[in-house]
């Protein structure tokens, strides 16, 4: 464990939590993409599959906890929940996700590092994590601006993967061996998609105004 | 370099 893949581990338990809280707090959704959160979900139960078989550590079996239990906790609220699900904008959530799923799986079943049960799974639960934030982003040029709290989400989902990055970069000079080049380009990848995000947050926070994505 | 020890990232 490195300060960075720490930091990184932090920074994503905050985004879940900020998103948990938001949705707990105020019994509401709104700008929040379904479709993203399903995707994540299904991220989180394909990467820990293993939670039961390979233990690693009581960090890292608690985390996968937390990450599993909140991002079911979300996706329920916003289909089950009686006042929360009044607040999401179905008819602005429309990107269709299956399309990401597939794509992902068939690339999961062509590139692997071993062509095994757990594995393709777990590495299209990689290519899905990458992609998974479109249908949230999407939504966002949609309704045009968004309230700091989805925000808040973003950078920090954003920021998390940035800092998994360092820890790839670190970890690969410190370690003999370690080379990962399909979790590195999924995460590169993934990375890049929130860089345009990022690029709009910060104008928006350096301009103390509110943060409108382009059309 | 075995994938497994991949594994221990979250």
């Amino acid at each position: 464990m490195n300060i960075f893949r720490l930091a990184g581990d932090m920074t994503h338990l905050a985004s879940v939590l900020v998103l948990l809280l938001k949705i707990h707090t105020i019994k509401s959704c709104a700008g929040v993409s379904l479709k993203t959160q399903e995707l994540y979900a299904i991220v989180f139960a394909t990467r820990y599959l293993d939670i039961l078989t390979s233990f690693v550590s009581i960090y890292n079996t608690l985390m996968k906890l937390i990450f599993l239990g909140s991002s079911f906790s979300i996706v329920w609220y916003m289909k089950y929940h009686k006042t929360v699900r009044r607040t999401y904008d179905r008819d602005q959530d429309t990107f269709r996700h299956w399309f990401l799923m597939l794509p992902c799986l068939l690339l999961a079943l062509l590139i692997h590092e071993k062509f095994t049960f757990f594995e393709v799974l777990w590495t299209f639960s990689l290519y899905l994590e990458a992609v998974a934030i479109l249908p949230q982003l999407v939504l966002l040029q949609r309704t045009r601006n968004i309230d700091n709290l989805t925000g808040q989400y973003i950078f920090l989902l954003g920021g998390y993967r940035g800092f998994y990055i360092l820890n790839w970069i670190y970890r690969y000079f410190t370690e003999p061996h370690y080379v990962h080049w399909i979790t590195w380009i999924a995460g590169l990848v993934q990375t890049l998609l929130y860089a345009d995000f990022f690029y709009y947050y910060f104008l928006s926070w350096k301009n103390n105004k509110k943060l409108q994505l382009p059309a | 370099t075995k994938s497994s020890d991949s594994k221990d990232e979250l």
